[in-house]
């Protein structure tokens, strides 16, 4: 296995965005693997419309929070053309979202590896699949500015979501590369390096991988 | 995103100041830790912060086994 990777030296990983204001995290994540796991598949990379999965995943808050999970199910249900007109009849999901731009995923994994030592696990995830979707303890990443956070944050109470784009092995403490969604001028140039191997932040508490 | 005094904020900045300290005096010596200090949110309080940007909502994932074989397809 590689020391060092990260899904953005492939040129596969879409450029941080702001969710400014608007608690939707879920939908930020979800999106942005399914751009990086279309780019790995060799298509174009290009930014999807996180707008529309706040907007029309019907089983989440928009702006007022959701959850990764619901988002996950809601893409797996659209994704085929009878899905969406049924539910267009009903009124729940306008028909423009995936039948226009021709994105849909073939399914997802989404597990929790709390279990010691189930963070290679996660590593050999994002190895083969691509950007991983979690969410973390992020209470305390209102101050963070860069360096590995290892400390000041709990497993088991997550209310937030992000996406792991790589790991770094290479220094005397590995950790995660991770994107955030408050900007480029947030963190390291948008991201944050959490610490592996011991579920800092919760970090392997809710894993999610897209398939396309 | 609501109103709120300069008086509001000034005072959220300054609690800011107070937890940066203490965050970055926990594990001084501890290789490569993260630093904490003052960006975009400093002017809020936590309870803002998490009202505003801590909104995934909890879901119940299954517990994953080594038993569980994934499909790995061939990748250079």
């Amino acid at each position: 296995w590689p020391l060092r990777f990260d899904w953005r030296d492939k040129h596969v990983v879409t450029q941080v965005r702001n969710q400014q204001t608007c608690g939707g995290c879920w939908a930020f994540s979800v999106v942005g693997a399914v751009e990086s796991a279309y780019a790995i598949k060799g298509k174009p990379l290009e930014d999807l419309s996180v707008q529309q999965v706040i907007d029309c995943s019907y089983t989440n808050y928009g702006c007022n929070g959701g959850s990764t999970l619901n988002a996950l199910n809601w893409l797996n249900k659209v994704t085929s053309l009878s899905n969406i007109l049924l539910k267009h009849q009903n009124g729940l999901v306008p028909v423009f979202f995936w039948s226009h731009s021709g994105f849909s995923i073939k399914g997802y994994s989404a597990y929790g590896l709390q279990v010691n030592n189930q963070e290679d696990e996660m590593a050999k995830a994002l190895l083969t699949f691509g950007p991983l979707v979690v969410i973390v303890d992020a209470v305390s990443w209102q101050d963070y500015l860069g360096g590995i956070i290892q400390h000041h944050c709990s497993s088991g109470e997550a209310n937030h979501a992000v996406l792991i784009t790589g790991f770094d092995k290479t220094g005397s403490t590995p950790y995660w590369i991770v994107r955030n969604s408050w900007g480029s001028s947030w963190g390291v140039d948008g991201y944050a390096h959490v610490k592996m191997g011991s579920n800092v932040c919760g970090i392997a508490d809710s894993v999610s991988s897209i398939f396309v | 995103t609501w109103p709120r005094s300069r008086e509001h904020e000034a005072a959220a900045f300054r609690e800011s100041l107070n937890r940066h300290r203490y965050l970055n005096s926990l594990f001084p010596g501890e290789n490569s830790t993260a630093l904490y200090g003052i960006n975009q949110f400093s002017y809020l309080f936590p309870e803002e912060f998490k009202a505003i940007y801590l909104r995934s909502k909890p879901s119940k994932f299954p517990r994953y086994s080594a038993e569980v074989h994934m499909s790995i397809p061939n990748v250079s």
